[in-house]
């Protein structure tokens, strides 16, 4: 199973 | 300049402590209402959320926003010399290029003093939505632990599941699998305090999550308990919330998936 990245659901500020 | 007391110099050291495998440097900012840490680990798997309110210090004065930038392994080092019911006095001028750290002990008859030098860290900060989860689960911190702990022996996934009557943690490894099943209840510890397991759903839920990240994550040191908030899909929000006002430790988990 494949770890995510939270960039993929947090925008950049 | 920043000038903070807290009553127990352990109500950091557990935070430091807690934190200080996911990040190896972060910036404290602080302003008039308190100390904000955000900083994701460097995979940018989990993220650390500490936000300490001005009101649960013992005093807390802070001029002018500031911003310190503090390696942990060098903070840990100072946060080992302070005695558990020592308070601790932290102190920084407005430049944010040192961080005074003065413990006292309860009787005042003990006092060390301790200087670290800060670091510029150019960290980029994500906004977190304020998300209503589908689930939220309310546990003991004790319990949560354990459970990561007993698990975390047979694989590298954690799948959650929760239905209105219970939550799973469950583990398929290799050559075995394993699952702890809560259910609401409600149960007194040995400070005789009520230790409750309280599941809100509002739709059925499904993640899996890094093993390795939970067990960091699951620390009953912090708070006597713990929220976990979940959703299909989305990170998985980790909280403890400290006693007397004094904030919260946040972490957020990215799921895995396929």
């Amino acid at each position: 199973m494949k770890q995510k990245s939270l960039l993929n659901f947090f925008g950049k500020k | 300049m920043l000038e903070g007391r807290l009553t127990h110099a352990s109500t950091l050291k557990k935070i430091v402590e807690a934190v200080k495998d996911v990040i190896s440097e972060a910036n404290f900012d602080c302003n008039d209402s308190g100390i904000t840490l955000q900083c994701m680990d460097s995979g940018h798997v989990a993220l650390v959320l500490l936000q300490l309110n001005s009101d649960g210090f013992e005093d807390y004065r802070c001029d002018r926003n500031i911003t310190l930038g503090i390696n942990f392994a060098a903070l840990t080092k100072v946060l080992k010399c302070a005695a558990n019911d020592d308070s601790l006095t932290l102190k920084a001028d407005d430049s944010g290029d040192r961080l005074n750290f003065v413990f006292e002990s309860q009787k005042g008859d003990r006092v060390s003093e301790f200087d670290m030098k800060l670091m510029t860290i150019d960290a980029e900060l994500l906004s977190i939505p304020d998300n209503d989860y589908d689930v939220t689960i309310k546990m003991s911190s004790a319990e949560f632990s354990r459970i990561c702990k007993d698990l975390a022996n047979f694989g590298e996934t954690m799948n959650i599941s929760a239905d209105k009557e219970s939550v799973r943690f469950g583990v398929e490894g290799d050559v075995s699998a394993a699952s702890v099943v809560l259910r609401p209840n409600e149960t007194i510890d040995e400070d005789e305090k009520i230790v409750s397991t309280s599941i809100m759903v509002k739709k059925e839920t499904n993640v899996n999550l890094s093993m390795k990240f939970l067990k960091t994550f699951a620390n009953s040191s912090l708070a006597g308990s713990v929220t976990l908030e979940l959703q299909d899909d989305i990170p998985c929000l980790i909280k403890y919330v400290f006693p007397n006002d004094l904030g919260v430790l946040c972490f957020y988990l990215a799921p895995k998936g396929d």
